[in-house]
C-alpha cells in the first residue's frame, strides 16, 4: 500500500517544436519525456521503504542499473489493451509501429510490445505492477556493492511484501511467476538502452544531461 | 563519481 501511495502521477509529454522533421520531433519529445521521468523516478526511489537507508554508493548503483527497467514497467502497463498496438509513453505520446519505425525505434517497439503482451497475459494488478517496479530497482546485479547485507535486506523486504500480498489473495504461484518475468524486463531494458545510445552516437540526437549520464553508466 | 554528478546531487538533495 505504501508503494501504491508513492506511485507518481504520470507525466505528459511536451511536444518539441524545434524542428519540422516529424520523426526527429518524435524522438526529441520522447527523450525530453524520458529525462523528466528519470527525475521523478529518482524522487520515487527515495520513498521506497529501505532505499534511503542504503549507502549513497549503493543507491547510485541500483539506480544506474535498474532505471530503464523501472521506467519500462510503466510504459508496458500503460500500453496494455491499446488499440493498434500503440506504445503509451505518455497519455499524449502514443506511438504505433510505423511511427516507431520512422523514428528508428523499430527494435525498441518490438521489444516493448513483447513485454506488454507478456504483462497483459499475466493480468497484473496495480499492486503487482508497483512491486515489480520496485523489485526491478532492487534486483540489480551491479558490482561492486558497498554494503551487500543492506541491499539484500532491501530486496528481501520487497519480496516479502509481494509474497504477503499474493498469499492474502490465495495466489500461491503468482510471486514466483512475477520473479520469473524479471529476465524479460532486463532484456527489454537492455535493448532500450542500446536504442537510445545509438540515437545519440550515430544520429547525433541531442539528449538531456541526466539521461545521457544514466545511459553512459550503462555503456 | 565526477562522471555521475547529477545523480549524485539528486540523491543528496532531500526529498
Amino acid at each position: 500500500s505504501h508503494l501504491l501511495l508513492t506511485e507518481p502521477t504520470p507525466l505528459a509529454a511536451n511536444q518539441d517544436d524545434s524542428t519540422n522533421d516529424g520523426s526527429l520531433r518524435t524522438l526529441l519529445t520522447l527523450c525530453d519525456l524520458l529525462n523528466r521521468e528519470l527525475l521523478v523516478l529518482i524522487g520515487w526511489a527515495k520513498q521506497i521503504p529501505g532505499f534511503s537507508g542504503l549507502s549513497l554508493v549503493d543507491q547510485m548503483s541500483l539506480l544506474q542499473s535498474g532505471w530503464m527497467e523501472a521506467l519500462l514497467v510503466g510504459v508496458a502497463w500503460r500500453s496494455q489493451g491499446m488499440p493498434g498496438e500503440e506504445l503509451v509513453f505518455a497519455g499524449n505520446l502514443r506511438l504505433d509501429e510505423a511511427q516507431c519505425r520512422a523514428a528508428g525505434l523499430a527494435d525498441l517497439y518490438e521489444a516493448l510490445r513483447h513485454l506488454t503482451s507478456k504483462y497483459q497475459a499475466m493480468n497484473l494488478t496495480p499492486e503487482e505492477v508497483v512491486t515489480l517496479k520496485a523489485m526491478a530497482l532492487a534486483n540489480s546485479d551491479a558490482d561492486p556493492v558497498d554494503c551487500p547485507d543492506s541491499v539484500q535486506r532491501f530486496q528481501d523486504e520487497l519480496h516479502e511484501a509481494l509474497q504477503e500480498y499474493e498469499l492474502s489473495r490465495r495466489e500461491q504461484h503468482r510471486a514466483g511467476r512475477l520473479l520469473m518475468s524479471l529476465p524479460l524486463l532486463r532484456q527489454t531494458a537492455d535493448r532500450a538502452v542500446q536504442a537510445f545510445l545509438q540515437l545519440h552516437r550515430h544520429r547525433c540526437v541531442p539528449l538531456h544531461k541526466l539521461l545521457l549520464e544514466m545511459l553512459d553508466a550503462k555503456a | 563519481k565526477e562522471k555521475h554528478k547529477i545523480l549524485h546531487q539528486l540523491l543528496q538533495n532531500s526529498t
